[in-house]
């Protein structure tokens, strides 16, 4: 149909804007970039990203002069996990430093985060690949300085960076009217959910085993109430009641401050076109698809996004 | 478009549903606090000390650090220039390979050079103005950018700038 | 030098550097 050959024409459009752009190009004209020293406390860093509104951050290790890897939700999961199968260390969080976390890692036996980086010069058709690739769900532009040749922390590339590039650069996108429903991107099988009431370190668990960054909360009936986001750990930790375990998801989701922006649905009929657009204007972390009834269907991440924009279906 | 906030996940009414549903079992837990202090930014570090004692406070800190600096001329004794050993350097070149040069073959200076400024702000307000001054290499052979184009002339690093300085900052914030 | 008062025994340190024709404003975090 001839929105088949629309929507075809439109992702050949917007994957040569992908290969002939580069991260740099997707970097404002002045920015900020916070770095955290690797001898800084866990808890000190919490802060730092709490106080900035940040979720991630790279590390520079002073002593080598080099980067260090990104300091992400999932290191303060694994430190909450260690904590968990080691209560007697509990007091060992308030010490530990940014450098021991690759230790805490193999500890819990978490599989460790590559740090893959990219030269800011590289297309964003390859940033997408490696992002896509990558655990962490974002990369690292690394330079090096002309004169030291040592590494330069340009920027760090997330998926909603690039997504949001996409719908604010490529008017193809208004073409992008298939239901995501025929699209086979959204998963819905797979999907793991929990209740208000399942103690918040299972739902920790399975964001861990599944390397998901959410799990949804639905009711007795399976509507989609709340949902439980890898990135509310940070204000687990922040207010230290990561060792009350007994605690419900519900009430860990009482940490959440009032500038969260709320949970984005919609439905099977949804156009990839509308969903770019709300991309554009908020920020949007994945979006949950829910039947007429508020019962939820599915979750379409923005990787599954990005992934269909670079791959298709 | 079907495109919707879930209403139950906004943190407010959230919280009104727990505390209506009875799921409550732990009341004591406030939300974070959303209202950031903003970072207030100030040039290098002020002082209300007196002038002197201002830069004899850095000399010593300078040599606790084991940086050296040029000797200061005599019409310009508020400005200090440093010149400081990056260990970072070092350990690049041990990880790269032993004479301190990069697979390239590159030389990595490893003198990095700072100019610490005292300036009067007003009457018993002085600002001490830290500056980067370039790199140099502990054998002497001249830094000279490799070739490559104009448009890449300033990738560069300020990290081991702004770790010296923190270095130089805690100091003298122990040493005071 | 750009820097911040000292919180939490964490210093903050800054300095805005052009890469290619964009500025960053790089910020290091450390412990004091």
């Amino acid at each position: 149909s001839s929105v088949d050959v629309e929507q075809e024409l439109a992702l050949n459009a917007i994957r040569q804007v992908l290969k002939s752009k580069t991260s740099y190009d997707v970097l404002p004209v002045s920015f900020r970039l916070i770095v955290l020293d690797t001898s800084l406390l866990v808890k000190k860093a919490l802060n730092v990203l709490l106080q900035n509104s940040i979720v991630s951050a790279p590390l520079w290790d002073a002593t080598t002069s080099r980067f260090a890897g990104l300091l992400t939700s999932d290191d303060f999961i694994n430190v909450i996990q260690y904590c968990f199968s080691n209560p007697d260390k509990f007091d060992l969080v308030e010490k530990l430093q940014l450098n021991r976390l690759r230790d805490i890692e193999r500890a819990i036996g978490a599989k460790p985060l590559e740090t893959t980086s990219i030269h800011p010069s590289s297309s964003l058709y390859e940033a997408c690949t490696v992002m896509l690739r990558s655990k962490s769900r974002r990369v690292p532009l690394i330079d090096k300085d002309e004169e030291t040749h040592r590494e330069i922390v340009v920027s760090v590339l997330t998926q909603y960076r690039l997504l949001k590039f996409i719908a604010l650069n490529c008017r193809e996108t208004h073409f992008l009217k298939k239901p995501i429903s025929e699209l086979n991107i959204i998963s819905n099988s797979t999907v793991r959910s929990c209740s208000m009431t399942t103690p918040v370190i299972d739902v920790i668990q399975l964001l861990s085993e599944g390397n998901i960054s959410s799990v949804p909360i639905v009711n007795e009936n399976g509507v989609l109430v709340n949902v439980y986001e890898a990135v509310d750990v940070l204000g687990l930790i922040k207010g230290g009641i990561y060792n009350d375990l007994s605690l419900s998801v519900g009430e860990a989701l009482m940490r959440r401050s009032d500038d969260f922006e709320g949970v984005y649905t919609c439905t099977e009929n949804e156009k990839l076109s509308t969903l770019l657009d709300t991309i554009r204007k908020s920020s949007v972390h994945r979006f949950f698809v829910v039947n007429e009834s508020g019962q939820l269907v599915g979750v379409l991440s923005l990787g599954d996004l990005l992934r269909y924009i670079l791959v298709g279906s | 478009s079907g495109v919707a906030i879930l209403p139950t996940s906004l943190p407010q009414l959230h919280r009104a549903n727990m505390l209506s549903s009875g799921l409550l079992q732990n009341s004591n837990i406030h939300p974070l606090v959303s209202k950031k202090s903003k970072t207030k930014w100030h040039f290098g570090i002020r002082s209300r000390s007196y002038p002197l004692d201002v830069m004899g406070e850095i000399y010593i800190a300078l040599k606790n650090l084991g940086a050296e600096w040029a000797k200061p001329s005599e019409e310009d004794l508020w400005t200090i220039r440093v010149r400081w050993k990056y260990s970072g350097s070092n350990q690049i070149a041990n990880n790269e390979a032993n004479n301190s040069q990069n697979q390239n073959n590159e030389k990595i200076p490893d003198l990095l050079k700072i100019v610490i400024q005292l300036f009067q702000i007003e009457t018993n307000n002085y600002l001490v103005d830290f500056k980067f001054d370039g790199w140099e290499d502990s054998s002497g052979a001249p830094v000279t950018p490799s070739d490559i184009t104009s448009d890449e002339i300033s990738a560069f690093s300020a990290y081991p700038f702004l770790h010296l300085t923190t270095r130089l900052i805690m100091e003298l914030a122990v040493n005071s | 030098l750009a820097t911040s008062s000292i919180k939490h025994n964490t210093l903050c340190v800054a300095s805005i550097v052009r890469y290619k024709r964009k500025y960053v404003t790089q910020i290091l975090y450390a412990p004091l």
